[in-house]
């Protein structure tokens, strides 16, 4: 899902 | 990436970077909360224990090693090498009052019931809080060096910078993370007051802002 994808951030 | 993220980015590795030069090359910590920089690196090591399970870039992880180096430097300085000039009279804050309700959140309002992310979760949240006690140290000084008025502006224009990254990815990639979004808008609030002194002392070239 979109948290997933926020992990890629610093 | 997009150019806002990677700004912020370099904009929080200078504020880093400038905190951690100021308090070697002065060989003095006066007027700098330690209890803000072991938040930020309790932040740092609760949210970056991916580096342990997942490969996301070199660039990403470079960046968390170097923050987290930065980090650990820091609070080494101030409680260990230059442990006399630290002011703990004037660093009082109260960081229970911050860790508590932000460990308690954490564990009520997540994306995932998983360890990995209610320690992201919380890191995000503390992170929103954790320049508290350094505001309010400068709150009773009642001054602040200039180093540490640049620390604290690329410190607050990061998390603004990451404010319109996110509004770019919604737009662009339709992706949004609403923890991390509140969270951002909570902790560049808690800078205004600070970015308004810091724009209309600066300018007024006077080396030190009073915040009322």
């Amino acid at each position: 899902g979109t948290a997933n994808k926020t992990k890629d951030e610093l | 990436m997009n150019i806002f993220r990677l700004t912020g980015d370099l904009s929080h590795l200078a504020a880093i970077i400038i905190l951690l030069l100021k308090i070697w090359k002065t060989r003095s910590c006066a007027g700098i909360s330690g209890k803000s920089q072991v938040l930020f690196a309790l932040v740092f090591t609760t949210r970056y224990l991916d580096l342990l399970t997942s490969f996301i870039s070199l660039y990403n992880t470079t960046m968390k090693i170097i923050y987290i180096g930065c980090a650990y430097a820091t609070v080494y300085l101030i409680y260990m090498k230059f442990k006399a000039t630290y002011d703990g009279n004037h660093d009082t804050f109260r960081v229970e009052f911050l860790v508590v309700p932000v460990g308690g959140l954490a564990f009520l309002v997540n994306h995932d019931f998983s360890p990995l992310e209610i320690l992201w979760t919380f890191s995000i949240y503390l992170e929103s809080v954790a320049i508290l006690p350094q505001l309010f140290m400068i709150s009773k000084t009642g001054e602040a060096e200039t180093i540490t008025t640049h620390y604290l502006f690329f410190l607050g224009l990061y998390r603004a910078l990451y404010l319109i990254n996110w509004i770019w990815r919604f737009y662009f990639e339709g992706f949004f993370d609403m923890i991390a979004i509140v969270a951002g808008v909570v902790q560049t609030i808690l800078y205004c007051d600070f970015f308004y002194l810091y724009v209309t002392k600066g300018e007024s070239g006077s080396n030190k802002i009073n915040p009322a």
